[in-house]
């Protein structure tokens, strides 16, 4: 067949004036090996599931990217994560939502979809199963990434005044993935 | 936000997300990448989609999945039907952002209505190329 696989690393205000050669050379750089990444699984006869979870954890594991290490923080100054995987065969689903020590949470929501009769799992009761799972589990803290942090400083220093943050074309982007 | 969408030899599809959400985000505010239908689906008749952007409009317009329920009630093609929604429905609710869509020929479209969307595609041949750039 037709093996192919398609990324995407999030959409939003990125303009070429505001990424700097090296940031954009990063970015290509990692959007290609998760490319290759998926790909390898495809090209050995691998399933489209496995693929999709080899493409995401390549950029999960990058603080380039929100998702997994470097993702945005919340109000309160954590990380929580969310995640889904489906598969178009038999229609089976797997997510989880709010977690926050799932180092890679693609694999929580395909063990969601393959090892229990749920779709949905939440918090802490994610986390539990996760365990129970045998997935990585870090520490909050692995997360952390200093440019995120600036953001959620700056997110919150423009929050008491609500109209800033929509004409802040840098707040803007606190809305998109 | 990450996704991919994938499809293998044996002329399966798969989609996944993987997201960190929305910065300063309170009262354990969940988004479209973990809700079927809204920023992740699959289905082999139609096709594999996975979003991302400003996720409540996603999950007001199920986003995803409407993208395939076009596909297969409309019988539009994987770009039209992407671009239906992405590009027509979501700005007109006030939404923004991308979609990555594969169907089972291997036909795929990446439409967004930000200034760019990080993506990329790999193809049976393994030639892939990345975007950034509208």
């Amino acid at each position: 067949g037709p093996i192919t696989l398609v990324i995407h690393g999030g959409a939003g205000n990125i303009l070429r004036e505001n990424l700097t050669p090296e940031k954009e050379a990063a970015y290509r750089e990692r959007l290609t090996a998760a490319l290759d990444s998926g790909y390898a699984v495809l090209e050995r006869g691998g399933k489209s599931t496995d693929a999709v979870i080899a493409a995401i954890r390549i950029m999960e594991d990058s603080p380039l990217f929100n998702a997994g290490k470097g993702a945005v923080f919340t109000s309160e100054g954590i990380n929580e994560l969310d995640a889904a995987i489906m598969d178009g065969s038999n229609l089976m689903a797997g997510a989880v939502a709010g977690v926050t020590t799932i180092k890679n949470p693609i694999t929580a929501a395909y063990a969601v979809m393959t090892k229990s009769e749920h779709v949905m799992l939440t918090g802490k009761g994610a986390e539990k199963f996760a365990e129970e799972q045998g997935l990585d589990i870090v520490p909050n803290s692995y997360f952390f990434d200093s440019t995120r942090y600036q953001q959620l400083l700056k997110a919150k220093a423009n929050e008491k005044n609500r109209e800033a943050q929509w004409i802040d074309p840098y707040i803007k982007d606190k809305k998109f993935g | 936000t990450v996704g991919c969408v994938a499809l293998d030899q044996y002329g399966n599809l798969a989609a996944g997300t993987s997201t960190g959400g929305m910065t300063n985000k309170k009262y354990g505010r969940v988004g479209d990448a973990p809700i079927i239908g809204a920023g992740t689906y699959a289905e082999n008749a139609t096709c594999a989609v996975s979003g991302t952007g400003w996720g409540e409009f996603y999950i007001r317009l199920s986003a995803a999945h409407d993208i395939a329920s076009l596909m297969k009630y409309s019988n539009l093609s994987v770009q039209q039907a992407a671009d239906s929604v992405i590009l027509k429905k979501l700005p007109a609710l006030g939404g923004n952002g991308g979609a990555i869509v594969l169907d089972r020929q291997g036909n795929f479209a990446f439409p967004f209505c930000t200034s760019g969307m990080y993506r990329g595609y790999i193809t049976r041949k393994g030639e892939g190329k990345v975007f950034i750039f509208k």
